[in-house]
Formats: C-alpha cells, structure tokens, sequence
C-alpha cells in the first residue's frame, strides 16, 4: 500500500498572471512528482499541490526564492489518511454492531 | 431499511448493496441497470427513477476521479433524496412525472477500490498502458472532444493522462453509448470535488457555447441556491476560463452532441482539507449540493427543447 509520510499539501497564492505562469511551469517538471489539486489559472483563486516529501525542499526553496506566498494547507499526509482509515473502520464496526 | 450512514465513507461493496437496497425500497420508481463493465471486470450500475415510459432523460454521475470520496456519498445521498422525496416534494414529482433520471454513483469502480487498498491518491481507471510501467488513463481527459488537445497528457505516467484515443477506457465507452443509445438525455451532470466551481463548456477550447447566456443564468440561479444552506461560494463559468484549457472532458462532448444543459460540479471545499474532507462534511456537501442541483433539473424540465 501506498503511503504519504511527510508529504505535505502546499496552499500557493499567486500574486499575479506571471507568477501563475511560473506555477504552471512547475507543473511540467515531471521529476518533482507534483500532485496539483487545484490547478494554476488565477490569481485570485489559491493552488493546492501535494508534494512528495523528498521533493519538499526543492518545492520550498524555489517559492521562497522567487518569492511565492504560500501556506501549509495538511502538514502529513500521511496522518490525515490514517485518521480518515481508522474512521472509516470504526463506521464499518458501528454498522456490523 | 434506514441503517445506512451516509455520514460515513464506505467500501465499494457497501455501496454497490445500498444501490440495489434503494432498488429494492423503491421498487416502483427505481431501478438498478449495469451499462458497462470496467476494467477490472466489475459491474457499472446507473439508478433510473422512472415513473413512465417514453421520457427525456437527465443523467447524474459522480466520482469520475476516484479520490473525490464525497462525491460518490453526495451522489448516493442524492439518490436516496430523489427516492424518498417523490410523492412528498412537489418539485421533485413533477420532475419524475416529466423526465427520467439516471444516476451514476460510481463512475470509476476501479479507480475507488485502488483508492480504498493501495493509493488513496490515486485518481486514473486502472488499464494497463501498453509499453508503459505506469497504470491507467484520466477518464475525464478521454471523451471525444477536443481529444488529445490542451491540457491533456500524452504520458501514460501522467495523472492526466488522455489515453491512446477517445474512448479507449470501457469506463468513459459504457457512459457514451448509454448516452447515445439513449437519443433523448436532454441534461447531463457531472459531479466532482473539490473546488467550488459549476462549470459549463467549452475545456477543449477557449469559446463560449452558443447557450452561453442560458447556462450562466441556471448556473448562477443554482449556486445562489446552494448557498444558501450554509454559505458556501461557488465560482460559474467556463472550464476554460474559470479554470484551465483541458481537453476530452465529458460536458464538452455532452454538449457537442446536442445536450444543451451540460454542467459540471465541483463541490465543497473548506480550504483545509482538499480531497481528505472529513466525514462531518459530508452531509452538509450533499445538502447544499442537492439544492443546486435541483434548480438545473427544475430548469431542464420547464424548459424543454
């Protein structure tokens, strides 16, 4: 099974179109295995991107050097899907009680 | 019965025995039909609410990207809602007395087990690409519109990857020729998350349909709906616009083919958790969403074309 340890989801907010442009670029660097799960297109709506954790300094460092605004929307990724699992397996419990 | 949790994210299995369980409830007005089979062999099962024989169509489907969970759970709410709903709300009766609905739950049953036991990222069917380590193909990006334009992947190993021609996965084929063979689906709705957009065509190109003004005005009548439970702002317009150039996506097909009321959803999001919404949001997704919804079939009914 696929795990997420340390990935985060980073929430960019693009200040403008050519800042959406540099994100756009990010995109199609395919060796970062970016996530994006919401897509570059406008300044005013913020863009969501799951990053592997092995590629999270790379990521950073480049929206800190070209100045990105950006927050951290999950923290891991990995703990989110485990809560969401143990959830799940108790609703399953609850039912078959 | 009553004992079902839609409050809660379930295994395909429990979803697929509650779709026939609300056949079986409802046996009168719904009824369970497979129009496909997928990939990995697993049966592809639309809810049609019927009252008569011989109506226009209106067709739902959710989940086409398998990690949207809520999706598949505003869908079988959704379900459940028109079930329980006809006889008791009024719009809801006039609406099935007039058109047939037809409700997809699952679009991508593979893709949701994969999410469920080995990536719950994971968002592709599951085909194998020949010549390629990499597994399936973007459902949303293999419709024969605009294929193989912008804003697809020509990478099998891409998360949006297009497929080696329009309607190459069995998935997006069972939907075309159902929606084909059927002649007389006169909306077609997509559900998806998350964002907060209700989307119309074009993605394939940057122009506006010929029905622009229309879809805008239904469009923003039922985000303004939606609201108004519990505040959620939703953003209407193109695909190409409001978010990006992407081609081969099913409401720009839909409406090719002459299905003028084509939207897509894109339901809730709180800004925290993106495709891992908690539980505690379901309902209210669903909730809200069925309000929006009901203002598109309301319109699709009162305006016959």
């Amino acid at each position: 099974e696929r795990t997420f340890i340390g990935d985060q989801v980073l929430r960019i907010k693009a200040k403008s179109y050519d800042e959406i442009n540099q994100l756009q670029a990010l995109e199609t660097l395919a060796h970062l295995q970016l996530d994006f799960w919401a897509e570059p297109h406008n300044p005013d709506i913020p863009v969501d991107i799951r990053v592997p954790f092995e590629n999270l300094q790379s990521v950073k460092v480049y929206l800190e050097s070209n100045n990105f605004e950006y927050s951290i929307m999950i923290e891991d990724l990995q703990k989110v899907i485990d809560e969401e699992k143990q959830e799940m397996e108790m609703n399953a419990r609850k039912e078959r009680n | 019965s009553g004992t079902f949790n839609y409050g809660a994210y379930h295994s395909l299995d429990t979803l697929y025995n509650t779709i026939s369980s609300i056949a079986q409830d409802y046996s009168s007005l719904v009824t369970r039909q497979q129009i496909g089979t997928s990939y990995e062999g697993r049966p592809i099962y639309v809810l049609k609410f019927s009252t008569g024989t011989n109506r226009p169509g209106i067709w739902v489907d959710a989940g086409i990207h398998a990690r949207e969970w809520v999706t598949q759970a505003t869908a079988l709410w959704t379900a459940h809602k028109l079930a329980s709903d006809y006889g008791k709300d009024a719009s809801v009766t006039s609406l099935l007395n007039s058109h047939d609905v037809f409700l997809l739950v699952v679009t991508n049953p593979d893709g949701y087990v994969y999410s469920h036991s080995a990536d719950r990222m994971w968002r592709k069917t599951r085909s194998v690409n020949s010549g390629s380590r990499c597994y399936g193909v973007d459902p949303n990006r293999n419709w024969d519109a605009g294929f193989g334009g912008p804003g697809a992947s020509s990478d099998p190993c891409s998360d949006t990857y297009r497929g080696p021609r329009a309607e190459s996965e069995v998935e997006v084929k069972a939907v075309a020729d159902f929606i084909r063979a059927h002649g007389r689906i006169k909306g077609f709705i997509s559900i998806h998350s998350y964002s907060q957009y209700l989307l119309i065509p074009y993605g394939y190109k940057c122009t506006n349909p010929a029905d622009y003004t229309e879809l805008m005005n239904v469009g923003r009548a039922a985000t303004s709906s939606l609201s108004s439970l519990y505040g959620t702002k939703y953003t209407v317009g193109t695909i190409c616009t409001t978010i990006y150039q992407s081609s081969g996506g099913s409401i720009d097909w839909t409406y090719d083919l002459g299905i003028k009321y084509s939207f897509a959803f894109e339901l809730r999001d709180t800004g925290r958790y993106g495709f891992l919404l908690p539980t505690t949001q379901i309902l209210p997704t669903a909730q809200e969403t069925w309000l929006g919804l009901k203002k598109i079939v309301e319109h699709i009914r009162d305006n016959p074309y």
